[in-house]
């Protein structure tokens, strides 16, 4: 159904 | 020498109430700014972003900038031993590894310290770019808890939508559906109770409910609650910390497989 995304794949490490 | 004194010392403890669902342990990086710390969950799905400015504090010091690497576990059991409102102190040498919290109750005749071990935390900071959202729902913190709380027993996961209209929650499950819609309402006499809605363009994004309910264990921090949302950018929760900064929840949308 739904597929959880990773916060990572919007916010890049600094 | 850092040295931060905050008299409401409750703050604190809701701040630490409101992350310690989602986070073992953090750093707190500590400036003449203030208190930040930026850290995602064990899965990566959220990032919790919270900044206390220093001059919400009563009395703060930081000569050289610190980062102090805490167990949010051991954390709770320090500020279980607070009063409800008592005046906290916290102290660290510049390269210490260890942290002090000193309480002091009301009439001053109780003081008690604690001294805490830090760690040494593997951190990872991300960059948050600026985005321009299609719309930004402010609406009282209490209510958004109880939606959550609600629609979490009919699934998973939540689909927000926000038109012109208003805002829509829904949830579907084995037992059925549940929908909760919420029209603007502007009180003006009793601001912390009003629905606002700044909309660009209508967006529906689809959030997990475990994150959703662990954000809202920050609802005693504030009366009210922001909701900012873009197609295929994660959610903000954001619950301003009167007088001392704010707690940002970020989390990533769920999409169809």
């Amino acid at each position: 159904m739904y597929q959880q995304q990773s916060i990572r794949s919007f916010f890049k490490p600094r | 020498m850092f040295e931060a004194r905050l008299v409401n010392s409750s703050t604190f403890r809701k701040v630490l109430d409101a992350i310690k669902d989602l986070l073992n342990e953090a750093s707190f990086d500590c400036s003449e700014n203030g208190i930040q710390l930026q850290a995602m969950d064990s899965s990566h799905v959220s990032l919790v972003s919270l900044n206390l400015k220093s001059d919400g504090f009563d009395k703060f010091r930081c000569d050289r900038n610190l980062t102090m690497g805490m167990n949010l576990t051991s954390l709770g059991k320090v500020f279980k031993c607070s009063g409800a409102d008592d005046t906290v102190t916290m102290k660290a040498q510049d390269y210490a590894d260890t942290v002090t919290f000193m309480f002091e109750s009301k009439k001053q005749d109780k003081i008690s310290d604690y001294e805490m071990k830090l760690m040494n935390l593997d951190q990872e900071h991300l960059g948050i770019p600026d985005t321009e959202f299609s719309c930004i729902i402010k609406m009282p913190s209490i209510e958004f808890a109880r939606i959550i709380r609600d629609l979490s027993q009919f699934g998973e996961s939540i689909v927000i939508s926000c038109t012109k209209e208003g805002v829509k929650f829904s949830a579907q499950g084995d037992i059925g559906t549940g929908n909760v819609k919420l029209a603007q309402t502007h009180n003006f006499d009793k601001e912390e109770e009003s629905v606002t809605i700044d909309l660009q363009e209508p967006v529906a994004l689809t959030f997990a409910c475990q994150y959703l309910n662990s954000f809202t264990k920050a609802t005693p921090l504030s009366n009210q609650v922001k909701l900012s949302m873009c197609e295929n950018v994660p959610l903000v929760v954001e619950y301003q910390i009167p007088e001392l900064g704010h707690l940002r929840f970020y989390l990533a949308p769920k999409i169809e497989e």
